[in-house]
C-alpha cells in the first residue's frame, strides 16, 4: 500500500535492494538536463533524501551544476529530475545541467549541444526533458541536431529523452487530423522513455499505460534497421491500430522503454508536493537504473553501455516488465475518439519494450 | 541569397508577448552551425560501437577523435570567419569539434548580416523568461550555402511551461484495506 510514488516505491517495483547503489569507487557519473530556466536547490535534495532516502545509501548533493544557479524559485521539473535520478541511480556522482542565466538571444537546448561538443569528460548517462513538435522545426535544424546526437553516441554517451506528455499528439493537416511526433524523441540515435501508471494507484502492482505517454512514428526519420522486426511485428499484430492516415508507418517508432510516470512525490522550495506526473519523471528513473548497470560494467572492466537501442532491440525486451494494458491519448474526434496506440505484447509505440526489472536487466546487459 | 530554414515555424508560441523591436545597439549572441565532414563515416561508427555483435562494440571515440572526423573544412572555417569579421562580429567562440561558432554582434550588425531578420524582444512564462527573436525569416549570401547549416538564436523559443502536471489524487479503486 502506498500514497504516491516515492523512491521506496520505485526501488520496490523495479527490484532494487539497498545494496543496489553506486560503489563510490568508480568514475561512473550521470546527468540530467532541463531547459525551463528553472533553478535547482541543493537544500531541496537534502530534504528529499532525509524524508524518502533513509532505506538506501545515497548522495545528498550533486557533484556539479553546469550553468548558473541563481537564488530564484526552484522549479518542480528541476527538482524532480535530480531527486529521482539520484534515487534510482543512488550513490553515483550526478551533474545538473541548467540553462538559466543564458543570454536572451541564445537557444538553451542548442547551448547544451555545444557543451557536449566542448567537454572531453562527460557523464555516461544523460536524461533530458525536452521536446518540440517535429513539424515546428526546420529540416536543416532537425538533421543537424540528429548529427550531434550521433556524435554523442560514438563517444559512448547514453542519451535518454522523455517521450513527451501528449500521447500520440494531434494536429490538423489540410483539414484532416494526424498524430504529432516529437523531436528529439523521434531521433534514431537516442533512447526514448515513455510512461506507465500502477493498475491500482495505491498498490505496488503491475503497470499499465499512462495515457499521457508520448509515442508514435516519426515523419522525418525512416525506421532504423535495429527496430524493423519489432515494429513490423507490432503493426501486423496490434488489434487496435488507428487509421493509417494518422501516422507514418515507415517512420522511426518510439518510445523504446518506459517507467512509472504517475503520482510522484517531489520536494521543491522546501515543500513536499504529491501527485506530480509526466515522462520527465520516468526518464530520470530509467537513467538512474542504467547508471547502476554501468557501475557493474565499469567494476568488471567493461565500457559503459553507450547508445543502447541496437542492443535493446536485439535482446527483444529481456530484463523488462512488458506492459500490455492501456492506450495513450490522441485526437479528440469521432474517428479515433481520443485514443492513439495501445500497448501489447513485446514492443509497442506507447511503452516500448517495457519497464526495468533491475536484476534481470543487469544480467542481460552486463556482458559483453 | 538563400534561406537556410524556410520550414522553421516562426509563429509566436502560446504564452509569449512581444515587447517590441530591440534597440539597434543592443548586443546579442548568435550560434552558427558550420557544415561538417565525413558524416557517412560517423554513421558507420555509431553502428559499429553500439552493436554487441561488432568487434568494435564499446570501443568509443574520444571527443578529439570525433573532432578529427567531423571538423569543417579549412575553406568553410576561413569563409565563415572572414564573413563574420567583415560584419563586425566579435568575441567569437568555437567548440572542440569546431562545427559551432558563437559570436557577439549588435542588433544592427546582425540584421545587416542576416538579411530579412528583425529582432524583437519577447517575454513569457511564469519566470518571465525574456528572449530576442526574429519573426521574419533570415537569408544568407549564396556563397555560404556550402558552409553554414543554420544560425541559432533567431526563431526557436525556449520551453516556458513544464509538461509535468500535478494530477488530482486518484480515487481509490476497489476496497483499500
Amino acid at each position: 500500500l502506498h500514497l504516491g510514488v516515492t523512491p521506496f516505491v520505485i526501488r520496490k517495483r523495479y527490484n532494487l535492494t539497498a545494496q543496489d547503489v553506486g560503489s563510490g569507487t568508480t568514475n561512473n557519473s550521470q546527468a540530467c538536463a532541463q531547459f525551463l530556466e528553472q533553478y535547482f536547490h541543493d537544500s531541496d535534495l537534502a530534504k528529499f533524501m532525509r524524508i524518502f532516502g533513509q532505506s538506501f545509501p545515497h548522495q545528498a548533493s550533486v557533484a556539479r551544476v553546469v550553468g548558473k544557479q541563481g537564488r530564484g524559485h526552484a522549479g518542480i521539473e528541476a527538482s524532480l529530475d535530480v531527486e529521482y535520478l539520484m534515487s534510482a541511480g543512488a550513490n553515483i556522482s550526478t551533474w545538473v545541467y541548467s540553462s538559466s542565466g543564458r543570454h536572451e538571444s541564445q537557444e538553451p537546448f542548442l547551448q547544451w549541444l555545444l557543451l557536449l561538443s566542448n567537454q572531453s569528460v562527460l557523464p555516461h548517462v544523460h536524461t533530458i526533458s525536452y521536446g518540440d513538435d517535429e513539424d515546428s522545426l526546420s529540416s536543416t535544424y532537425i538533421q543537424r541536431v540528429n548529427t550531434e546526437l550521433m556524435k554523442a553516441a560514438t563517444r559512448g554517451l547514453t542519451l535518454l529523452f522523455a517521450s513527451g506528455d501528449s500521447g500520440a499528439g494531434c494536429w490538423s493537416v489540410s483539414g484532416s487530423h494526424q498524430f504529432r511526433p516529437s523531436f528529439p524523441a523521434s531521433s534514431p540515435y537516442v533512447t526514448t522513455v515513455g510512461g506507465t501508471s500502477f493498475q491500482n494507484p495505491f498498490r505496488i502492482t503491475n503497470e499499465v499505460v499512462d495515457y499521457i505517454s508520448g509515442g508514435g512514428f516519426s515523419n522525418v526519420f525512416p525506421r532504423p534497421s535495429y527496430q524493423e522486426k519489432a515494429v513490423t511485428q507490432f503493426l501486423s499484430s496490434s488489434p487496435h491500430l488507428p487509421p493509417s492516415s494518422y501516422f507514418n508507418a515507415s517512420g522511426r517508432a518510439y518510445p523504446d522503454l518506459a517507467a512509472l510516470s504517475d503520482g510522484y512525490w517531489v520536494v521543491s522550495n522546501g515543500m513536499p508536493i504529491p501527485w506530480v506526473s509526466g515522462t520527465s519523471a520516468s526518464t530520470p528513473v530509467f537513467g538512474g537504473i542504467l547508471s547502476l548497470i554501468n557501475e557493474h560494467r565499469i567494476l568488471s572492466g567493461r565500457p559503459p553501455l553507450g547508445f543502447l537501442n541496437p542492443r535493446l532491440y536485439q535482446q527483444r525486451g529481456a530484463g523488462l516488465f512488458d506492459v500490455t494494458r492501456g492506450c495513450h491519448a490522441s485526437c479528440l474526434n469521432e474517428e479515433v475518439q481520443g485514443e492513439g496506440f495501445c500497448s501489447g505484447p513485446g514492443w509497442d509505440p506507447v511503452t516500448g519494450w517495457g519497464t526495468p526489472n533491475f536484476p534481470a536487466l543487469l544480467k542481460t546487459l552486463i556482458n559483453p | 541569397s538563400y534561406s537556410p530554414e524556410p520550414d522553421q515555424q516562426r509563429t509566436l508560441p502560446p504564452g509569449w508577448v512581444s515587447l517590441g523591436r530591440a534597440d539597434p545597439e543592443e548586443e546579442l549572441s548568435l550560434t552558427f552551425a558550420l557544415r561538417q565532414q565525413n558524416l557517412e563515416r560517423l554513421l558507420e561508427l555509431v553502428q559499429t560501437v553500439s552493436d554487441p555483435g561488432s568487434p568494435r562494440y564499446g570501443k568509443y571515440l574520444t571527443l578529439e577523435e570525433v573532432a578529427e572526423l567531423v571538423r569543417p573544412s579549412s575553406l568553410t572555417l576561413h569563409t565563415v570567419q572572414k564573413w563574420l569579421l567583415a560584419a563586425g562580429a566579435r568575441s567569437c567562440h568555437s567548440v572542440t569539434t569546431q562545427d559551432f561558432l558563437t559570436c557577439w554582434l549588435s542588433v544592427r550588425q546582425a540584421e545587416l548580416l542576416l538579411s530579412g531578420a528583425e529582432f524583437h524582444r519577447y517575454v513569457g512564462g511564469p519566470s518571465k523568461t525574456r528572449v530576442l527573436r526574429s519573426p521574419h525569416p533570415y537569408r544568407l549570401p549564396k556563397a555560404l550555402a556550402p558552409h553554414v547549416d543554420f544560425v541559432g538564436g533567431l526563431h526557436r523559443f525556449p520551453p516556458i511551461s513544464s509538461s509535468l502536471k500535478q494530477r488530482p489524487k486518484p480515487q481509490a479503486v476497489g476496497p483499500v484495506g
